[in-house]
């Protein structure tokens, strides 16, 4: 998945890193310092429903299926994760105790039109 | 609003970066929130020492990953009832309110300091000190002995830590010297406040019906 440019208009994945400093939480998570908060942004249109941001094969049987139906379909898709990965956090508890747990699908990875 | 320029998702304005970024950390805040299924960020009343938390950090093994869906907690002791001269001391652990969770590995991790010849045996309780005034109870953990003085991990039947719905778990210690002059009482200091305070290790999982089971996508 290309990362957003600013002129970019397609579905692409926007990158902002997260200091956990900035957010003022320094304090009680002790690691890792930040983490990317990226999202998924850009128009999808239909010669891109199902692109191989998910998978070529997905991506064709989508694309018959429109052909088929409808040249120019009614609904639209959209630009959503297509591969998340889990963030591992150590964090401060409220009694003091240390926690050390992965927290699932946090960070998104790539993007792909629905 | 930024000037002119279209969202590329939905056409309606975009908004200024400064904007944006505001908005990127306030969706931070509620990711991380939502990931811990915390309502809002911990107060640290009581933050451990950076030296006692860096030390039992080294103690975990180096790179050990937090298990599938599941949590690792350190959690320091804090000594309730201590007879100076003796080493039997009462260990109190505010553990985390479980949250449907399984504990499946524990251990205590003391740094002993044996200054007489011989081996120390000690010995751990699971202390209940019980609802009225009467005495509690206390139910007989694990046995352990040793000859080196440092850091050493007894490991903890987890069984005998679950059960109760309160937080608050107490340990007691009781130990004597085998061998050699095992009329004198070993001196063991049992550092409170430094870098070398008790502390618990363990593992926990959500419990719960299908929760070990791959999630069905």
């Amino acid at each position: 998945t290309p990362t957003c440019e600013p002129e970019t208009p397609l579905c692409c994945r926007r990158d902002h890193y997260v200091d956990f400093q900035e957010l003022g939480w320094q304090d009680w998570i002790l690691q890792p310092e930040g983490y990317q908060l990226n999202y998924c942004s850009g128009q999808c249109p239909p010669h891109l429903a199902g692109s191989p941001g998910i998978a070529a094969s997905f991506h064709s049987a989508v694309f018959s299926l429109l052909k088929a139906n409808n040249p120019w379909p009614l609904g639209t898709s959209c630009c959503v994760p297509t591969a998340r990965r889990p963030l591992s956090l150590l964090y401060l508890d409220r009694d003091g105790n240390v926690v050390k747990t992965d927290v699932p699908d946090m960070v998104v990875e790539a993007c792909g039109c629905s | 609003q930024g000037a002119g320029s279209a969202c590329p998702s939905c056409g309606g304005p975009t908004l200024a970066p400064q904007a944006e970024r505001a908005l990127v950390l306030e969706l931070a805040k509620q990711q991380i929130l939502e990931g811990l299924h915390l309502t809002s960020r911990p107060r640290i009343t009581h933050p451990p020492p950076q030296a006692a938390l860096t030390r039992a950090l080294q103690r975990l093994q180096p790179g050990s990953v937090a298990p599938a869906n599941g949590e690792e907690v350190i959690s320091f002791a804090t000594i309730t009832e201590s007879s100076a001269s003796a080493c039997s001391s009462t260990l109190t652990f505010h553990l985390p309110t479980a949250r449907s969770q399984r504990l499946y590995h524990a251990r205590l991790w003391l740094h002993v300091l044996p200054t007489f010849p011989g081996t120390l045996y000690l010995r751990t309780f699971r202390w209940n000190p019980g609802r009225r005034r009467r005495g509690g109870s206390r139910t007989l953990l694990a046995q352990h002995q040793t000859t080196t003085p440092g850091w050493h991990a007894l490991t903890l039947p987890s069984s005998g830590l679950r059960g109760e719905e309160s937080a608050v778990l107490n340990l007691q210690l009781d130990c004597r010297l085998l061998g050699g002059n095992t009329t004198a009482v070993p001196q063991w200091l049992l550092d409170t406040a430094g870098e070398e305070r008790p502390f618990l290790e363990l593992k926990v999982r959500p419990s719960g019906p299908g929760a070990g089971r791959a999630r069905r996508r």
